[in-house]
């Protein structure tokens, strides 16, 4: 699975979601991706989430829009992923990550996994990872 | 703090030999998107060609490169979402076609309907002069080989794909 969000210069704010999905699943089987709420969900008045996991796990918790619940709790992006990935994992004992963002710019790439590749762009600089707790940068 | 784009290329089992591509491919899809939101294009037009990059490239599991399922066909799903209408499209179980986040966009853009599936996508795809690719050219030899592993009646896609709870 593969995803972004983004917010533009004039604040609109957008996700995309695109997956093969799971591994030798069976013919016909649709997962979290084109699910809204599930796979992404967009508002500029809360944010943006695009997910990537378990699809299965992902559907029952709805998580991307579980996380945009937490940030209209006035969670952060980060803390609010972290809240729906850790309900995800304890519900339904699953892993997975997500991409999120605010209508202000503020971004987190969180994943209750070992690996996700992830990468930014903000005010020219890159930043990018892939084991948990890397966060490299460089000028873009 | 704007404008600013974050993209991901999956989250659970990345062999260490993957990494590399892996990285490398999500910075590549992240400078393309800046560089439209940076010209003045939109988030949506910015996210569409993050995930489409990410769709050509076989090191990720979307478009080409997608995994197979257990007949060993490509069978995908995408979704695009605008904040400003919440406007929405998605597509399911489409097969044969090499960008499938371009299609939900279209789904959005053109039809009163929030996702299209199986042979109605496809349908839709031929109205919409999306050109139809062979499956084959949508499958790796790393998809095959990890198809053929999971055959096994003891495999485990799900853990050989997500990792084990860390």
């Amino acid at each position: 699975t593969v995803g972004a969000v983004a917010v533009d210069s004039e604040g609109n704010i957008a996700c995309a979601t695109s997956t093969g999905g799971m591994l030798n699943k069976m013919e016909g089987r649709v997962g979290d991706t084109p699910c809204i709420g599930s796979g992404g969900y967009a508002d500029n008045n809360v944010g943006a989430v695009s997910t990537t996991g378990h699809g299965e796990a992902i559907m029952k918790v709805t998580l991307a829009r579980l996380i945009l619940f937490h940030m209209e709790q006035g969670h952060s992006v980060e803390a609010a992923s972290d809240l729906g990935l850790a309900y995800m994992k304890s519900r339904v004992a699953a892993l997975g990550g997500v991409v999120t963002v605010d209508p202000r710019g503020h971004w987190a790439a969180r994943f209750s996994s070992r690996q996700m590749s992830w990468a930014a762009a903000q005010k020219d600089t890159l930043h990018y990872g892939l084991y948990t707790g890397e966060h490299f940068t460089q000028s873009i | 703090m704007l404008p600013v784009v974050v993209v991901h290329g999956g989250a659970g089992q990345i062999p260490k030999q993957r990494t590399e591509q892996s990285t490398l491919g999500v910075c590549t899809a992240v400078r393309a998107a800046y560089t439209i939101l940076r010209g003045g294009g939109s988030s949506m037009d910015a996210v569409v060609e993050a995930v489409t990059q990410m769709e050509d490239n076989p090191s990720f599991n979307a478009g080409h490169g997608s995994v197979l399922n257990a007949k060993g066909g490509v069978e995908m799903d995408a979704i695009v979402m605008e904040g400003k209408t919440l406007g929405s499209g998605a597509v399911s179980a489409v097969r044969n076609i090499a960008n499938p986040v371009q299609l939900a966009r279209l789904v959005m853009d053109k039809t009163s309907h929030a996702c299209l599936t199986a042979e109605g996508a496809s349908q839709f795809a031929r109205a919409m002069g999306v050109p139809e690719v062979p499956e084959e050219s949508l499958i790796t030899e790393y998809s095959r080989m990890r198809w053929t592993k999971n055959l096994a009646p003891e495999a485990n896609p799900v853990e050989c794909q997500m990792g084990k709870m860390g």
